[in-house]
């Protein structure tokens, strides 16, 4: 954790159903990794925080500090995956649904 | 009525016969990961669409959401009935497709001979081959708590498989028709043609509906919650949870300073001793009186200085916790 760079990027993160309580009725996977983001997203941003036009001016706004109060545009994440889950429901029927947006495949500043 | 059609059913057992494997034994760790209901066929299928689906990113049935309904075996009027129960199905679920999954005794000799073997009974062999049963099921849809029998929906006829034993049997109309109707109990009343074919013993052979849909709710924010969390993490009942942001959430008592002396006003005792900040109006923020659970570094003072500062130190601390006279004298008597 401690090499990791400042800038804007996805940090790796391994969510186990356990750990939040959710396995009695997950049956697969019990784990996945949905890593998340974090850095900052400083003026000048490098290509590789792929900022949208709207954080671009904001971080030259701040830069430039005539607005008072203008906080860096946020490193969020930019584009996801979605991940299966096997569960049983009230009934303890088997359920397979596809969740959209559940782990971090690239991030941005915003 | 609805005939049987080919429908990609799961792997029929026999093709498990036929190459030797367990027909009911899941391949892969579906066993390990489904425990001990890996023996019935609709965990094992379940877990088969889930395996497919995240190996190969092969969406079920072309939607998001698939759901297995077992059935509860009963007996009316001497006839078998499946019951299920459709009511965990979500409004926000459309119903793209619905297959009935049925499993029916092989009448081909090889097939019965593999079973024989399987089953280690020598009697097995000596049983007639079991008859040529046609099965007619028919379909009723009722809501929760009607005493009738419920509306025809639609009937199937199972020709018996000349090779596998499950078959998977469209009844998407059926389904549809049924949930349009609010009548979310579906029943399938078995009969086989001319002769009864007698009550069948509850087994993992049970027959079992999978309905793939789209759940139009699954792209709302938080809806991985709305399915998945069961508890509500701060049960009722339970005191808010502090969200002053330097409290810490240990639950020790706090213990608050005596007033010495009757109050003359309603400043906390020793507290003037805190050098009021320039620059801030005269108010207390509720943070700045706890003291912050992490101590600040404080430069280290000369020996001297530290020998001297100790007793201060102890006598301002005496200052904040001092104790009532009966217990100054007994600890004096001690």
């Amino acid at each position: 954790q401690w090499n990791e760079p400042r800038v804007c990027s996805r940090r790796y993160l391994k969510v186990d159903f356990a750990d939040i309580g959710w396995n009695e009725w997950i049956i697969s996977p019990k784990s996945f990794d949905a890593y998340y983001c974090a850095g900052a997203c400083e003026f000048p941003m490098p290509k590789i925080v792929r900022p949208s036009n709207h954080a671009t001016i904001q971080s030259i706004v701040r830069a430039v500090g005539i607005v008072p109060g203008i906080p860096e545009p946020c490193c969020v994440p930019d584009k996801m995956n979605s991940l299966g889950v096997l569960f049983l429901d009230e009934n303890q029927n088997v359920v397979l649904k596809v969740y959209p947006n559940m782990s971090v495949e690239t991030c941005a500043c915003q | 009525s609805h005939t049987a059609t080919a429908w990609p059913a799961p792997p029929s057992a026999a093709d498990g016969l036929a190459e030797g494997k367990h027909p009911q034994r899941p391949s892969g760790d579906a066993a390990a990961a489904l425990g001990p209901g890996a023996q019935d066929m609709v965990a094992v299928h379940m877990f088969r669409l889930y395996e497919k689906y995240s190996q190969r990113g092969a969406r079920p049935g072309g939607g998001n959401t698939v759901r297995s309904f077992r059935a509860r075996l009963e007996v009316v009027d001497q006839k078998a009935s499946y019951f299920f129960n459709l009511t965990s199905m979500q409004d926000s679920e459309v119903i793209l497709s619905a297959t009935f999954h049925f499993y029916s005794e092989p009448w081909w000799p090889w097939a019965r001979e593999a079973l024989c073997k399987l089953s280690k009974n020598a009697s097995c062999r000596l049983l007639p081959p079991g008859p040529l049963a046609r099965h007619h099921l028919l379909f009723h849809s009722l809501s929760q708590n009607t005493a009738s029998q419920g509306l025809l929906r639609g009937a199937i006829t199972l020709a018996p498989p000349p090779r596998g034993l499950w078959q998977a049997n469209d009844i998407s109309p059926i389904v549809k028709a049924a949930r349009r109707d609010g009548e979310l109990l579906l029943s399938a009343q078995l009969t086989a043609g001319e002769k009864e074919p007698g009550v069948p013993r509850p087994s993992p052979h049970a027959p079992y509906i999978l309905i793939y849909a789209n759940d139009l709710a699954i792209s709302e924010p938080n809806s991985v919650a709305v399915t998945l969390q069961r508890y509500d993490p701060f049960p009722a009942g339970d005191p808010e949870p502090l969200t002053a942001p330097n409290n810490s959430a240990d639950p020790r008592v706090r213990r608050a300073a005596q007033a010495s002396g009757p109050l003359q006003d309603n400043e906390l005792p020793g507290l003037d001793e805190w050098p009021a900040p320039s620059h801030r109006p005269q108010h207390y923020h509720k943070h700045e009186l706890w003291p912050s659970p992490f101590r600040a570094l404080k430069p280290r003072p000369g020996r001297k200085d530290r020998r001297r500062k100790g007793q201060d130190l102890f006598m301002a601390s005496s200052q904040v916790l001092n104790f009532d006279e009966k217990t100054m004298q007994k600890a004096r008597r001690k």
